[in-house]
């Protein structure tokens, strides 16, 4: 059974989309068989890897909200071992629909169950807010990435996330731990880049990725394209700062 | 009695914060007296203009919940002319609490009435979703101002906005129209943000501003000095931009 790990982060536009699609396509390429869920109901993953995806007939809203199994709504990349659960603007539904409903915040956890045995790793990405959809994925995932934007705002809510994580490990899921802060967007000319890199090793030391993902054009260029990284310039910084990721997940694994 | 402007799109880190705590100071810089109401759980805009705010002792979480009028809420910044309803994360409460009150998508609105006469214009900076929060600021607002990062996941995003921003007039406010397109974070030297940019003035004629927010790092180090750029960096370019903004939306507004 693999590990499930939501990317989540409440601070909007951090890289968490990014992360998300490039990781799972990395960790696939190494010949892992991987599952991204798509939670968010701006569909940014699922248009992220439109190119060679199938037209979807149900969505991550069938799975959480019961309707439909996750093999209904699975479907192949076009990366070689990824598939994902595509999503869209029903989602947005959910948050509302959720609210008073019986164990709301075990939905996904209780939908994936034994559903998710084949795949070696199950990526979640989470919408840029703290409500039912990110509460769903903190409750069936076994760790938490981060992805942190090296700016003020990105690091000033960090705090607010973290105690978050902290609240439905105590109430909700006992296990859950975090799988690494990630530095993105990272302009290592300025300084700010530079101070926040400082602040977040020295606060979370040992919970900070050595992998940083440089800011590259060539990262925002892709999902115009439908395509991954790995795809549309594999020779491009943004796309080795992924790969080398999946290589610190994977060493780190086999080396705990 | 003033225009009440919303600062929306449920696209993450596109850039509203930046627009409503600068464009704001701008505004107030032109002389005209300004509120600004954090409706962001993060409390981002708060934090944008922290240098010199006395401690808060009532929240827009109280303003919007009915338990505490404006004028407790309100506090002057160090920019003359400019007053804010600060945000803090209680305010993340009040997306769960509203989903079962009566006229919920009316409570800022009701609760602004009368109050906010003595401002020539309010902004209201949006957290990164389409929720009850955006929901309260785009019922009680004239207009709508969409700061639109220059990337795909951005522009992909604009067309639902547009609809929810339709739904909301027809069903919930009948005079709700577009401030303006805001293309933020221009990097001119790639061609993804001229292919953006084309395509919102050839999608959204007429409706894009012809002030564009170039990138520029001064706006993202300002913040983290608790100041707005006009007070951090009054000669860079991303401060000549948000006066701009403020030029062309006064004399837009003195020339029908
Ligand atoms: N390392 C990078 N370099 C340059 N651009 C990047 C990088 N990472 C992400 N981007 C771009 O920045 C924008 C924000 O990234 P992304 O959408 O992945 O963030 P997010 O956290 O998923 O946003 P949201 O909060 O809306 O879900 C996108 O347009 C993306 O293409
Ligand atoms: N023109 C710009 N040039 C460089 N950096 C910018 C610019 N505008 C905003 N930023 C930075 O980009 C990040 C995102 O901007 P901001 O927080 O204002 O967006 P937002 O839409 O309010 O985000 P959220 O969706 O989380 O509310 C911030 O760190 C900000 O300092
Ligand atoms: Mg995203
Ligand atoms: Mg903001």
């Amino acid at each position: 059974m693999g590990r499930i790990i939501a990317i989540a982060n409440q601070k909007g536009g951090v890289g968490k989309t990014t992360t998300a699609v490039n990781l799972a396509v990395s960790m696939a390429a190494n010949g892992k068989p991987i599952l991204l869920i798509d939670l968010d109901p701006q569909g940014n993953a699922t248009s992220g890897l439109a190119d060679g995806l199938a037209t979807p007939s149900a969505t991550s809203y069938h799975v959480l909200t019961g309707l439909k199994p996750p093999s209904d709504a699975v479907l192949p990349a076009k990366q070689p071992g990824l598939w994902i659960i595509p999503a869209n603007r029903d989602l947005a539904a959910a948050e509302v629909e959720l609210v008073n409903v019986e164990r709301r915040e075990f939905r996904l956890r209780d939908a994936l169950r034994d559903a998710v045995a084949a795949w070696e790793y199950v990526f979640v990405d989470c919408p840029p807010s703290l409500g039912m959809l990110t509460v769903n994925a903190l409750v069936c995932a076994d760790t938490v990435l981060v992805p942190l934007q090296a700016e003020y705002y990105a690091l000033e809510g960090l705090a607010h996330l973290m105690n978050t994580i902290r609240r439905v490990r105590q109430r909700l899921n006992p296990a859950l731990s975090i799988e690494g802060i990630l530095l993105t967007m990272v302009d290592s000319r300025t300084n700010l880049a530079h101070q926040v890199e400082q602040e977040v090793r020295k606060h979370f030391p040992g919970e900070v990725f050595a992998t940083t993902v440089p800011r590259s054009v060539k990262l925002s260029e892709a999902p115009s394209f439908g395509k991954p990284i790995l795809h549309y310039d594999p020779h491009s910084r943004g796309c080795q700062a992924y790969v080398d990721l999946a290589q610190e997940i994977l060493v780190r694994e086999a080396n705990p």
